[in-house]
């Protein structure tokens, strides 16, 4: 498992200095392990380097930069090993108009191979959904789901 | 194997029972704040069985039952049950000849609960196997709750590797 | 000072239990001491029903219904004893539509006597204020601050 | 005392000087992720005093020092200014006479830090006192940070009295 661990870690690794570059159009990341003899106890670092900006450390990030580069590693992840679907909630909330059609762009590639269902307030997200269902409480307490044409809610 | 159906009857703000076909791609629930659709969430672990009822906004796992509202009394159990399709034949042996396998789990407000397979009463450790020999289970990395997004940045390194340890 | 403490907390209680139906249009919440005895030490629960729904502990509420609730004390907390100025980053994050309009409508009536200072994404927000500023990053790393017209930003 | 103006020159992204003029009324600032609008924030609360790096979501104070970018050297300090103005006299009598207020404060990246009343050095202390004073501090309950607002609601109850301690 020692050796399974190395060698997801770098793959998930290599994927991720691709992943991050495309969401954030430029810049760099990379993850090192905190411990390379310990293996079985060794922590992750995630290095940052958003286009343009010098390398520092992830808390000094804004809040949209940091959701983003979560999201960057998570695709990583998910792109090594899929699984057949993926729960997204409200996950684009910090993110910028751009910042959101890069992280749909993604998750539409995903989507050709794995189930993709997000949660989201975002009109740029929904308008890009192959599908949209509405969650309703016209009885106050009592959730109704609801088939979603985009121009029923946008109206 | 893709989800095609999820049903919910009683869970949390879900008292009549609703049907959620899901398609393939992209899905985009939407709606206004406190309407269910982080509850749509939490179904969907429940029935792939989550245990903790802290990771699921609960103090104890009665509290996922419909508890009640101005117009409605609460109900005493909360069922949910997930249809998954056998197209890419990915399905345990017992289950090469379904079209389609369905996991139901119900809770009494008793404290019983009930686990089925199609229909079929069985025990928990079924249903964890069939999650495990299917590869379907809920992943960390495959479900990001509202708000955990930064719980990965966050995080000291050591609590990150889990991430990778579900992935290998 | 534990006289005070008393006398802020029902101060502030009696307006919390205005502010949560006037943001949720309708529902009730209140504020309550965990030890009435020990006013030096005692902690503050606090019981929230949005409108329809019955009473429950906080922790079952939505992601929305929770920042709501947290504005609404917030909100009731600066009416009781006003700053003279008040910095909101992006606590409109959360919320949709609809309640993002009362949020707006009790910040606009509060900024007659408080300067308010508002980090947003919302459309509806950037709509509703009186002054506009743009931070952009032309220069990657370089924020500069400019004014803007809301139909420069729209564009 | 309402903020007129906010001067921002080397204090993390804002390299150039920047002056941000404050109307009555509500201010929306918007733009995209990462551009500086939270470094604002963080600059307020850092000319009032902010004496804990990690409120600033720095590790060290040093942190918030203009750290150079693809194109601009690292800068050697950071200041900010304030500017009050006194048109409901609740200024302290040593300044009652003036129309406005400067509170200035500077870091140099020798660790060396200075602060200033209308532009004549004095202590912190002298700092503290004004903002106690007049009761423009930024209290708790009217600086709310990204990503903060659902602490309240999360917090155990113990650790929400400080809001009421604050009013009180
Ligand atoms: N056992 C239960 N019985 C009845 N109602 C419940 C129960 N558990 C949770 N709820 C209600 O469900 C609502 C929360 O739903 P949910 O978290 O799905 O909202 P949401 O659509 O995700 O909203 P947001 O956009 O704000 O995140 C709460 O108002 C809560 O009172
Ligand atoms: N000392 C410093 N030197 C240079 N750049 C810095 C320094 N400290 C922080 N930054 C940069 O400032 C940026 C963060 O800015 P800020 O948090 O204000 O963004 P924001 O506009 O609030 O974005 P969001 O909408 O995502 O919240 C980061 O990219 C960070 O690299
Ligand atoms: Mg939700
Ligand atoms: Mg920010």
């Amino acid at each position: 498992t020692r050796k399974r661990f190395r060698e997801t870690f770098d793959l998930v690794n290599a994927r991720f200095q691709e992943v991050f570059p495309r969401l954030f159009r430029g810049g760099r990341a990379e993850l090192s392990l905190t411990d390379e003899e310990d293996l079985l106890e060794t922590g992750i670092e995630i290095v940052v380097q958003p286009p343009g900006k010098k390398l520092q450390s992830v808390n000094l990030l804004s809040g949209g930069e940091k959701a983003l580069t979560a999201v960057a590693l998570i695709f990583s992840i998910f792109l090594i090993k899929p699984s057949p679907f993926c729960l997204l909630d409200e996950v684009d909330a910090p993110l910028d108009d751009a910042n959101i059609g890069r992280f749909n762009e993604m998750i539409h590639e995903m989507a050709q191979n794995s189930q993709f269902i997000i949660i989201t307030h975002s009109k740029r997200t929904m308008e890009v959904a192959d599908t949209l269902y509405g969650v309703t409480m016209e009885e106050p307490g009592v959730s109704k789901i609801v088939s979603v044409r985009l121009n029923d809610y946008a109206a | 194997m893709k989800i095609r159906r999820v049903d919910i009857l009683g869970f949390k703000s879900f008292v009549d029972r609703i049907s959620l076909d899901l398609q393939e791609g992209v899905t985009a629930i939407l709606g206004p704040n406190g309407c269910g659709k982080s509850n749509i969430v939490d179904a969907i672990r429940w029935v792939m069985g989550e245990q903790n009822a802290k990771h699921l906004r609960g103090r104890s796992m009665e509290d996922v039952i419909f508890g009640g509202s101005e117009t409605r009394k609460p109900l005493g159990m909360a069922e949910v049950s997930i249809v998954f399709g056998n197209e890419d034949g990915l399905a345990p042996v017992a289950f090469r000849d379904y079209a389609e396998i369905m996991v139901t789990r119900r809770l009494h407000r008793s404290g019983e609960s009930e686990y089925l397979i199609n229909k079929s009463p069985c025990r928990l450790l079924d249903i964890t196997e069939l999650f495990m020999d299917t590869g379907v289970g809920a992943r960390a990395y495959s479900v990001i709750e509202q708000g955990k997004i930064g719980m990965i940045l966050n995080a000291k390194p050591e609590d990150r590797r889990f991430l990778i340890e579900e992935a290998a």
